[in-house]
């Protein structure tokens, strides 16, 4: 029980530092530690442990479903933890299975933004609507919607401007683009989709909590897994919502993203 | 100010007169995991708890008349002399100086750049702005943007990745503008890529930095740690820049990288804007990680 003299043996000991090492963080690595050593274990420690995250983050797995003509997500988060290059790859991916894709540029804030999503759009081959700097993001959003109608697209990206979830304007900013997407058409967006840095820690519960309560998040990506980050901080999240997890980011190119797998994400997370 | 940061468990403390072994590694019990909840790298947790245990079990604590208020004071000693006395200033100096800013993808490296300029420009230097991102899309075009903001010229980079060429030819255009420090952003990376560290190590060895700033995402996690022994492993660092600290993540990656690189934490970023950089004060960081 002490913090410095050790718990019931290393090998406990040595599980709860594996999960504190990879951003579960020391509330959830307690209530995991405690519900295995309830299901009184037979066998080793970490397999059960393995078991039991696998299983609390298979229930996260999903498939999107394209569900109307233009299906259109809006993709939200913190700064830089890769919205913009996620859109990239979610459109390349919608693009092999046959399906048009048109990109709105609704981050009229930060520099750079605007032309660094066009820049994708065009290594890609599809339409970005873009606006003026500072121009009212819900007016692009309403703008690529009612284009997309028109031409016909299957899906609709819209980026947004990085934000913390601390800042109360901003998160209304992207609940009006929630409201005004819906006036170009009634469903939209059919999915709001949270980015995680998966080199984030514990913050990321917050991030998701507070996202969550403005925007009803439909979906998450995990990004930079890549890295030496396992994304952790994921069991955390997946303790307390029930948010589906489609795709986690692995590198920064547009094949480097892969549908998320409790499978392969529980083998990494321990190697 | 710390002590109403620590809230519970000091109050909870000044409760007792005496304060037996077992008081003490309760509350050290709630403190570790106030710190891990900050993102203070376990290990580090661990040993920072065992010199502060080590001085709380002692006559410091035990011949006290105020017994609680000497624990809480050994806490706050053993937390400031890993995060700094006192703010360390970025010498503005007054000979030619190149800084380079290196990091993860995203942290903020871009921004920091203008900012850092921004900074420098308001302590009398003439800084000059060279991008030397060749991969993400209209990277030199988001410096660019922010030099024109803040009236500091850009080198044109066109994304060639002949660094050593890039390098002179940047470092001569800041001569002909008469700048006196040269501010070099690099493309985020993993320190476990060994390609894109090798390209950082030729960038380095193109420009000679005087400084190499490590920028670190305020809110990053466990990782930190390794993160910042890979990029001193690759190029050395001599300083370290917390962005994103105005949102409500405690910091306590920079408790994990004073405790292993001590280098100085210069600055903070708290905001997206140009002006938002302040120094870094480490009692203001001391009560925050302590939740
Ligand atoms: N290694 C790696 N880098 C990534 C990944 N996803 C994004 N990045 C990089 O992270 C950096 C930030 O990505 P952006 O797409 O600009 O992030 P963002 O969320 O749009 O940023 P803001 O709009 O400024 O808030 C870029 O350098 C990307 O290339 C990933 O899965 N792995
Ligand atoms: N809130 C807040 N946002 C910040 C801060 N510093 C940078 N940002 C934002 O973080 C995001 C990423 O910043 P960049 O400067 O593009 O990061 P970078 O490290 O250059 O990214 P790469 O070059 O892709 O590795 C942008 O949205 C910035 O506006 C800060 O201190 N606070
Ligand atoms: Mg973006
Ligand atoms: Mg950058």
């Amino acid at each position: 029980k002490g913090v410095v003299s050790k718990g019931k043996g290393t090998t406990l000991e040595s599980v709860r530092e594996a999960l504190l090492a990879v951003d579960v963080g020391p509330q959830v690595t307690e209530q995991l530690l405690s519900r295995l050593q309830e299901q009184n274990h037979r066998g080793p420690l970490l397999e059960k442990l393995r078991e039991a995250i696998r299983s609390d983050l298979k229930k996260l797995e999903r498939a999107v479903s394209v569900r109307e003509k233009p299906f259109v997500i809006l993709f939200v988060g913190v700064n830089g933890v890769g919205k913009t290059t996620t859109i990239a790859k979610v459109a390349h991916g919608f693009q092999k299975e046959g399906r048009s894709v048109l990109l709105a540029a609704a981050d009229t804030f930060r520099a750079g933004a605007t032309g660094q999503l066009k820049t994708w759009a065009d290594r890609l081959q599809i339409p970005c609507v873009m606006g003026q700097e500072g121009a009212d993001p819900a007016s692009i959003a309403f703008q690529a919607i009612e284009s997309a109608k028109a031409k016909g697209m299957d899906v609709v990206l819209i980026d947004s401007a990085g934000r913390l979830h601390t800042e109360a304007p901003l998160m209304d900013q992207l609940k009006k683009i929630q409201r005004v997407s819906a006036k170009a058409l009634p469903q939209a967006p059919h999915e709001t989709w949270l980015v995680l840095d998966g080199t984030l820690g514990i913050n990321t519960v917050e991030q998701v909590r507070q996202f969550q309560k403005a925007l009803s998040v439909s979906g998450l990506v995990i990004t930079k897994l890549d890295g030496s980050a396992k994304g952790g901080s994921l069991i955390a999240v997946a303790q307390s919502f029930q948010i589906p997890v489609y795709f986690v980011g692995i590198g920064e190119t547009l094949e480097a993203l892969i549908p998320f797998s409790s499978e392969e994400f529980v083998r990494s997370l321990f190697l | 100010k710390l002590t109403e940061g620590f809230g519970s468990v000091f109050g909870r403390l000044r409760g007792y007169g005496k304060l037996s072994e077992r008081t003490i590694d309760e509350a050290l019990v709630e403190i570790r995991r106030n710190l891990l909840e900050a993102d203070v790298h376990y290990s580090v947790v661990k040993d920072w708890l065992a010199s502060v245990r080590e001085r709380a079990i002692g006559k410091e604590v035990g011949e006290s008349f105020t017994p609680a208020e000497q624990f809480i004071k050994i806490v706050y000693e053993e937390l400031i002399s890993v995060l700094g006395k006192e703010p360390v200033e970025l010498e503005p100096g007054s000979g030619r100086k190149t800084i380079l800013l290196v990091g993860l993808q995203g942290s903020g490296k871009t921004t920091t750049t203008a900012k850092l300029a921004r900074y420098l420009q308001k302590k009398g230097r003439h800084p000059y702005l060279v991008p030397i991102d060749p991969r993400r899309p209209a990277a030199t075009e988001q410096l660019q943007v922010l030099g024109k903001k803040i009236n500091v010229p850009v080198f044109p980079y066109d994304g060639s990745l002949k660094f050593k060429k890039v390098c002179r030819q940047a470092l001569e255009e800041a001569e002909g503008e008469g700048a006196d420090v040269v501010l070099v952003d690099s493309a985020g990376r993993m320190e476990i890529d060994s390609h894109l560290i090798e390209e950082l190590q030729e960038i380095c060895r193109a420009i000679q930095p005087q400084e190499v700033l490590l920028v670190l995402d305020g809110m990053t996690g466990q990782v930190a740690l390794s993160v910042a022994k890979g990029f001193r492993e690759a190029i050395g660092i001599t300083g370290i820049v917390l962005t994103k600290m105005d949102g409500d993540a405690r910091g306590g990656a920079a408790l994990s990288l004073r405790a292993t690189l001590e280098k100085p934490i210069y600055f903070m970023g708290v905001g997206e804007k140009v002006e938002e950089l302040e120094v870094f004060y480490p009692d203001r960081l001391a009560s925050r990680i302590l939740g």
